[in-house]
């Protein structure tokens, strides 16, 4: 259901700096139900790659659903998203829209 | 129901 949630966009945010540089808000059992960028600094691997914008509401990180996550487990699936040596980048599946799917 | 104390909880990254 991600994929096919209208409006909604994958952006690859390759860690290009020392930091993803993005503060989020929000989550299950908020009235932000799923979190959204609240800032975007400059320098950051986020600032960099250039598509991820504030106000932009996160659905998935790389394929896992944020829906039904509290603020602290989204948080730390992202933390850990951009921790990991697995993988150079971070796929976000996001939505222009503040609504709660 | 009632607001949650990490209701507007931010992250920084």
């Amino acid at each position: 259901p991600g994929l096919l949630e209208p409006m909604s966009t994958l952006v690859r945010v390759a860690k290009s700096a020392s930091t993803l540089g993005i503060a989020i808000e929000g989550g299950a059992n908020t009235r932000q139900p799923l979190p959204r960028i609240v800032t975007i600094q400059r320098g950051g691997s986020a600032h960099n790659c250039g598509q991820l914008k504030v106000g932009q509401v996160i659905l998935e990180v790389n394929g896992v659903s944020l829906r039904g996550k509290e603020h602290r487990e989204a948080a730390r699936l992202i933390a850990e998203a951009f921790k990991t040596k697995e993988k150079d980048y971070i796929d976000f599946l996001i939505t222009e829209f503040n609504v709660a799917l | 129901s009632p607001p949650k104390e990490y209701e507007d909880e931010v992250t920084f990254f």
